[in-house]
């Protein structure tokens, strides 16, 4: 069981007002690298917290990580809390984790949807849009990857508010996203947008709004490879690669075709471990080796991006 | 707390793309209740998705009728639920 100095036990899934609190704690227990800010609240009014991981001078290029714009998917909420304490606590322990952090900021973002989240802990385990009231419709919510400015109200997104991939009403709707979209176009300098969602174990880039490749298509396929093998080095976790609509389908509106068009070369997809059984009902004793596995693609990527800037 | 009890979830794999336009009308019967965790998207990739226990009987008819092959991915949602309740419990203790 992985424990920090704190009683937040890693290995296990947590409420919404914990993962809160431990984030004050990393902060407090890593405070050379580690600060917490709000980058916006969500539609219910609470906060937006990133954990910022720097060692430097200001606006230095970037990496973004989010995880749980999909309430229900809660491996990756704690897949992101182990990851952040992993970074935390390999920096100044770890040779390309401290230089990675020497040369870039890292902010992660893990409850990008906290109001469907606090409503999957108190409600409906099943709920996985935003909370938001949709005028002239009883059905709540909108589906938070599928609002973002990229090809918004194509196909592959609902236009019915009762449907769980519903787009909303226009894009950036939920200030869920906006507050994402905000903050990634005032820091400037993000060289990467890395989003964690579960399940099916997939690594994905752009497109999905259109089933053209990116322009970066051979070099964000050779990444991704990188990736998923540095994934099935440690438990033998197999992850297909590709584009989102070459491997799964047709979705409009996605959070890393936005990132990708706003000129954000890196950006990538995860679809975390299903093992076949559980779907994104994963059993807590599976949580800090999905974790493991996920980092250990994740680094990949950062490296990747850290020794080649654009 | 909202309960699932005795809803099913069904991993489908089709064989082409005619079974996955079947997957796709069965999408748009809304009084189902069905939650695709997995959208029909290609014959490579399984359907996961979810049955409420008042419809269970009508899409597994549907599916076997049309040679639709399936798995209980499963058995009782709300039982695996339970087990996680009892989890968070277990460790917060």
């Amino acid at each position: 069981m992985e424990r920090s100095s704190s009683t937040f036990n890693y290995g296990t899934y947590h409420s919404l007002a914990s993962i809160y609190q431990e984030l004050d704690n990393l902060a407090s227990e890593y405070g050379s690298i580690v600060s917490k800010i709000q980058i916006g609240e969500s539609y219910e009014k609470r906060p937006l917290y990133v954990l910022k991981f720097s060692t430097g001078r200001r606006n230095r290029p970037a990496i973004w990580l989010d995880a749980g714009i999909h309430s229900r998917e809660w491996v990756t909420q704690a897949s992101a809390m182990w990851i952040a304490r992993k970074i935390a606590s390999d920096y100044g322990n770890d040779a390309s984790i401290t230089s990675l952090l020497n040369n870039l900021d890292i902010f992660l973002l893990p409850v990008a949807n906290p109001d469907g989240y606090e409503f999957t802990h108190t409600t409906n385990r099943m709920w996985r849009k935003t909370r938001s009231k949709n005028s002239g419709s009883l059905c709540i919510g909108v589906d938070p990857n599928r609002n973002w400015d990229a090809g918004f109200g194509g196909p592959g997104a609902s236009s019915n508010p009762c449907s769980d991939s519903y787009r909303g009403p226009s894009a950036n709707s939920e200030v869920e996203v906006k507050s994402v979209v905000n903050f990634i176009k005032n820091h400037g300098n993000i060289q990467a947008f890395l989003t964690l969602h579960s399940y099916s174990q997939l690594l994905m880039y752009p497109y999905g709004y259109k089933c053209t490749p990116p322009a970066d298509n051979a070099e964000l396929n050779t990444i991704g490879k990188a990736a998923a093998n540095s994934i099935r080095s440690l438990y033998g976790t197999t992850y297909t690669v590709g584009s989102i609509c070459s491997t799964i389908y047709q979705a409009s509106g996605g959070s890393i075709d936005w990132s990708y068009d706003y000129g954000i070369k890196y950006s990538f997809a995860f679809e975390l471990r299903d093992t076949g059984r559980y779907g994104f009902l994963l059993p807590a004793t599976q949580i800090i080796p999905t974790a493991e596995e996920t980092w250990l693609g994740l680094k990949t990527i950062m490296e990747y991006v850290r020794d080649n800037p654009y | 707390l909202e309960t699932f009890v005795g809803h099913q979830v069904l991993r489908i794999k089709t064989r082409n793309e005619e079974q996955l336009k079947k997957l796709r009308f069965l999408e748009t019967l809304d009084h189902l209740e069905l939650d695709f965790w997995l959208n029909p998207s290609t014959p490579a990739l399984p359907v996961d998705v979810r049955i409420p226990a008042h419809s269970l009987q009508a899409v597994k008819i549907f599916l076997e009728s049309n040679g639709i092959e399936y798995s209980i991915l499963i058995e009782d949602l709300q039982v695996v639920l339970d087990r996680e309740k009892q989890d968070i419990v277990a460790s917060q203790q």
